[in-house]
């Protein structure tokens, strides 16, 4: 992970993903 | 004498005419339509009045009403446009065209910045971001000595904060983000082209 960029980080792992409101 | 949430008796609100929805967003009428089962869905998953309140977006995203994620929340309060503390409807179209895969990199970018705009100053801190990483750490799995969440940041910001002022505004934030794509890669869901076949039951209650 140290070498993503802070964002990259963040949107790799930021444990969301929207499409799971699709599978609700 | 028990006591019922008074959320659950509100009247179901009136919802925003689908052509106009399709008018001013990337959605064809039909796909409105079809959001609209799934808004249904959703907004009827705890309180059943016709809004999305957070705990049903984080029962829909989770499966679980009370888990803490700073980036669900953030979310939840971009879509609630009106700022009332519930998605209606219509943000809940307007917020979701943005993901669109059609829908122009330029607004996917500046939903990007507003949500990582923490404390909506108009300009990415450097102390929002190094939040933003400890809450994303604290959330998952993840284990990153502080010394390397701040070598993280610094790195960061010497690529994006281009005029070295400690913050980055939305023309350095474009810059950055237009430079490395993978950062909006969770800005497009692909399910929203197929909206109307994952949803085809709205053919039965359009009305147009």
């Amino acid at each position: 992970p140290e070498a993503l960029n802070a964002f990259e980080l963040i949107s790799m792992s930021a444990g969301l993903n929207l499409g799971n409101l699709f599978d609700s | 004498m028990g006591c019922v949430s008074s959320k659950q008796f509100n009247r179901a609100p009136q919802h925003e005419d689908p052509a106009i929805l399709a008018k001013e967003t990337t959605f064809s009428v039909s796909e409105v339509e079809a959001l609209f089962e799934l808004f249904k869905k959703i907004s009827h998953s705890i309180f059943r009045d016709g809004l999305i309140h957070k705990e049903e977006f984080q029962l829909a995203l989770f499966r679980n009403s009370n888990k803490k994620n700073l980036f669900a929340n953030r979310i939840f309060d971009l879509f609630d446009l009106k700022r009332n503390g519930v998605i209606d409807f219509g943000e809940f179209v307007r917020s979701l065209s943005i993901f669109h895969p059609e829908t122009p990199l330029g607004d996917k970018i500046a939903f990007a910045f507003r949500l990582y705009d923490l404390r909506g100053t108009g300009c990415i801190e450097r102390e929002e971001l190094h939040e933003m990483v400890l809450a994303l750490l604290n959330e998952s799995d993840l284990f990153l000595s502080e010394e390397a969440v701040e070598k993280i940041v610094d790195q960061t910001f010497k690529q994006a904060d281009l005029n070295d002022d400690g913050k980055i505004d939305p023309d350095e934030w474009k810059t950055f983000a237009s430079k490395n794509p993978a950062l909006l890669k969770n800005m497009t869901l692909p399910y929203l082209k197929d909206i109307t076949m994952v949803f085809p039951s709205f053919i039965l209650n359009s009305e147009v």
